[in-house]
């Protein structure tokens, strides 16, 4: 999954790609 | 380039995770992503990150709403419906 998103937001993505990959769910992020 | 990697990487997802916010919709870059997607029915799951005005294309997509439930909760639907795509 392409994940799009505000710089701003990425402390809360970040986290939010650890919690998905944990769940042997694959994100990109730029 | 940052550009062509982001373009390589638009292209070989297969769907989208949309986080919208205040910033999130006055980010060009972001805004050229979600509708990039739209364009090429690739599919998109947005997720309402800080409160803001939707925009209307994005008015049909279902939700996974961060801001009125807990992040567990959230976290949970997002995983479902994220499962059901890759399936």
């Amino acid at each position: 999954f392409f994940v799009s998103y505000a710089r701003k937001d990425q402390p809360f993505v970040e986290q939010l790609a650890i919690d998905l990959k944990r769940r042997s769910i694959d994100v990109w992020l730029d | 380039s940052w550009s062509r990697q982001v373009g390589r990487a638009l292209d070989m997802c297969s769907a989208m995770i949309l986080v919208l916010s205040p910033d999130g919709l006055e980010s060009e870059n972001v805004d050229d992503e979600w509708n990039y997607y739209l364009d090429n029915k690739k599919m998109i799951v947005p997720l309402l990150y800080r409160e803001c005005r939707v925009p209307f294309r994005l008015h049909k997509l279902q939700f996974i709403d961060f801001t009125r439930q807990s992040y567990d909760t959230a976290l949970s639907h997002l995983v479902s419906a994220l499962h059901v795509i890759q399936q």
